[in-house]
């Protein structure tokens, strides 16, 4: 059976997408089928696998999954990574925040699309919005875990505390079985006294829950969404891109252990 | 009379704090009498001036400017740099956001507060969410002006036709007199390709829109939060800090010659 994963962190641009794109590719590299559910009306992830967003039309997207309740479809797109899938998204889905406001069981909707499209893959990503509102509680209360993205900066550490409590909420109120798949530390430069501080504090907080890979800033994985590819696509020698293949490894361990 | 300038962008983590500080740090170390209400939940302006949170309980906060609509209060908490002034956010302000749905005239809930007060300062900056959302909108409604903060990477690009999309929006439908201040290019990178390719795609489509001072990456401006002062008061010889006095002085410049 499938894993949920949502790819969550109020806080904006700690690479959430990068880590959802990055990691998904990485797993479907390793033989696994991998979907990604792009829930950013922004469509970050959408960009940075079609660029040209030339299938956004052509195939359902995470809108249509919440509105029209019809399941993820058998027709998907892929993109150039074999086992990759995608469900786009459109700037249509920032009106979901406020359509789904008085619809009853709000906080379900995504939770019963992807529960019933469990089986036909090994891992489904949700790519969430920098913010708590119905977007990304409905990607945590369809998730079976969550991976928080960790910027190596000061703002970083701060937010976390209110993103634990949101994660917290949704297990009480909606999703008894949620977990913390993890914390990933990104964009860390070893050179840089902040970023070792920070991840000196958040392993020392966390712990095990704090991957030992780590992804450090690496300039092609900046680039790579410019060119419609994942890092280890675009240069196979992407440091950042090896780091995301360490996460992946570290989860498909912990999966073999479970 | 004041100037209100909203600093916006649904883009996460390209800068809107670290210029809506250092900015308003600028401008006060200018002579310039500024006020900085934090409009973000998440209240990383607030922590960057006032790392305890000390302050936050004693002063009214922005939850209170929408909900209470009693006015900017005499009394405001100023931080280290003389003639600069705090509104802090509160984690209750993510509230605000569902709570004001349903109340008449939402949009306009902040404007008729500081546009009240506007002439007890020469400027108010307000910093936003990572979201279009009704903390924005009011921000926007509120606004003489709006400052777009531009990261030197991929997505921020893509994310702009979007900002401008909205502003009109508000302009036609709430806030006729709402203008550009201009566009701020942040975390510039001159070694970086990507860097440079986005400067000179930024420039070419909104030429004399986009600030002359460019903000380079500077560890500074990350460190300086921690200590809950500017990167001007943190390290005088911080080049980040610099390119904030150089979009200060643009900024000073354009309101002489107006
Ligand atoms: N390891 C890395 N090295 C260098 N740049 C990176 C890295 N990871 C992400 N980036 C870049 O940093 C910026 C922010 O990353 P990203 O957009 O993935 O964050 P996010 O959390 O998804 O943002 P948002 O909050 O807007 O959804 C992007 O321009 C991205 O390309
Ligand atoms: N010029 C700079 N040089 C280096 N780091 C910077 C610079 N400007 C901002 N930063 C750092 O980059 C990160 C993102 O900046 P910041 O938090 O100001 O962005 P934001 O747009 O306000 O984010 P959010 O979308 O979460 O509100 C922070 O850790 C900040 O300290
Ligand atoms: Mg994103
Ligand atoms: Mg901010």
């Amino acid at each position: 059976m499938g894993r949920i994963i949502a790819v969550a962190n109020q806080k904006g641009g700690v690479g959430k997408t990068a880590t959802a794109v990055n990691l998904a590719a990485a797993l479907a590299a390793a033989g696994q089928r991998v979907l990604l559910v792009d829930c950013d009306p922004q469509g970050n992830a959408t960009t940075a696998l079609d660029p040209g967003r030339a299938n956004q039309e052509k195939y359902s997207n995470t809108y249509n999954l919440l509105e029209q309740d019809n399941g993820v479809p058998e027709r998907l797109w892929s993109p150039d990574p074999p086992h990759l899938f995608l469900v786009p998204s459109t700037p249509h889905l920032s009106g979901a925040e406020v359509e789904l406001v008085n619809t009853p069981a709000r906080e379900h909707r995504l939770r019963r699309v992807l529960r019933a499209a469990v089986d036909r893959f090994d891992f489904i990503f949700l790519d969430c919005p920098p913010s708590l509102g119905l977007l990304t509680v409905n990607a945590l209360v369809a998730a079976h875990s969550v991976l928080v993205p960790l910027q190596c900066e000061y703002y970083a550490l701060e937010g976390l505390a209110g993103l634990l409590r949101t994660v917290a909420m949704v297990r009480e109120g909606f999703n008894g079985d949620l977990e913390l798949e993890g914390i990933v530390l990104t964009m860390f430069d070893s050179e840089a006294t902040l970023s070792r501080q920070v991840a000196e504090e958040a392993r020392g907080h966390f712990g095990a829950q704090v991957f030992q890979s780590v992804i450090p800033r690496d300039p092609r994985v900046a680039e790579s969404p410019g060119f419609g590819k994942p890092a280890l696509w675009y240069d196979a020698l992407s440091p950042g891109a090896w780091g995301y293949m360490g996460v992946a490894g570290e989860i498909l361990g912990a999966r073999r252990r479970a």
